[in-house]
């Protein structure tokens, strides 16, 4: 593994998003990491959209039958990948573009910009987390987002954060080796998470949580995607 | 220059919180005009350009920022090597903050059931 990597410099992560006052993480998280995993198949980076899901994934978790996807109510990345595997695939931002409510679903399948094929549930082990990001692209993480209200920059390195509480889908982009905390006076690794609050929330949109740790829980529900290419 | 004097921000009389908890703390917020958390809070809302409808949103509102910047002083000190403080977040409670920004349901075993699409990813080879 290399000691540091980031996707955003090979160009397979989009523009930072607003998801606005809409529960609906979960759908950028899910579609970050088809962007990436697109790119990565094709070459071409392309801006998915997040307002299909929103519209048109009621999809429930197979296990716990109350997880369902309910657009700016919540949701989860792996219910989204199931739908979007039985829908035929996501159109692009161009075509289906967000608003930030939930509407009627307008999904048109003859404009399917990405198919999903596949996906699966990463290890929780931090390594192989970062190997699974290296080999087949930014990952949809879900963590536990209390520090986040008012994080501003640097490396967020929490001495408590509840691990089960896991309440906020993400993107996991890249990892450092070096981000160093002037209080502590040392180096320490950290993940490179996108973010879905616009570019001015933390760093650019971006925010660092240390790694090694299983922070936050951010260890815990990890999962990548695979895209169909004909 | 803000003024650094440690100023009372706790209800006098400990009221808790009855059928009229509301009007306690909407009393209670009126004690934070013309303060220097004001002066931050004028601000914070010049800076995201915020708008509120009525001065009584603006006074719940007023309130809720100053419990945020004792929150973010609390995250500064269980996360020292981040920086905390005034972000565009700052006149939410936390219920509305997770109820408008986040959105992920339930934090248990995602594992997916034998046989289905969506499996656990095999190990790799991490060494070196």
């Amino acid at each position: 593994l290399p000691e540091s990597f980031d996707w955003r410099d090979k160009g397979a992560v989009t523009e930072v998003k607003m998801q606005g006052t809409c529960g609906a993480c979960w759908a950028f998280s899910t579609t970050g990491s088809i962007e990436g995993a697109n790119f990565i198949a094709t070459g071409k980076l392309l801006n998915l959209s997040e307002q299909q899901l929103v519209d048109c994934d009621h999809t429930c978790d197979k296990k716990d039958k109350e997880s369902c996807n309910s657009g700016c109510k919540g949701g989860l990345m792996t219910n989204a990948y199931n739908y979007l595997i039985e829908a035929g695939g996501i159109e692009d931002e161009d075509s289906y573009p967000y608003t930030g409510k939930r509407g009627e679903c307008k999904f048109q399948p003859d404009k399917v910009a990405v198919k999903v094929s596949n996906f699966t549930n990463i290890p929780v082990d931090e390594q192989q987390i970062a190997a699974y990001l290296v080999n087949h692209g930014p990952l949809a993480v879900g963590l536990n987002a209390v520090f986040m209200q008012t994080y501003i920059g640097g490396v967020s390195c929490p001495l408590i954060c509840g691990k089960r509480w896991v309440n906020h889908g993400v993107l996991l982009v890249g990892y450092g080796s070096k981000g160093f905390s002037i209080l502590r006076l040392s180096n320490q690794p950290y993940w490179i998470i996108k973010n879905s609050w616009g570019k001015r929330w933390g760093e650019h949109g971006y925010y660092k949580l240390c790694r090694g740790h299983g922070m936050c829980g951010m260890n815990t529900m990890v999962s990548a995607v695979m895209t169909q290419t004909s | 220059q803000e003024d650094f004097k440690i100023r009372q921000v706790t209800d006098q009389n400990h009221q808790t919180t009855t059928a009229h908890g509301g009007d306690n703390h909407h009393n209670h917020n009126h004690n934070y005009l013309g303060t220097p958390a004001e002066h931050r809070f004028k601000s914070f809302i010049q800076q995201y350009d915020k708008k509120y409808t009525t001065r009584e949103e603006y006074i719940h509102r007023l309130g809720v920022f100053v419990k945020n910047l004792i929150k973010a002083a609390e995250h500064q000190a269980l996360d020292p090597t981040a920086v905390h403080g005034v972000t565009q977040f700052s006149d939410l409670t936390s219920e509305e903050f997770e109820r408008m920004y986040m959105g992920v349901k339930g934090g248990g075993d995602r594992s997916p059931l034998l046989g289905e699409v969506g499996s656990h990813a095999p190990p790799l080879e991490v060494k070196d």
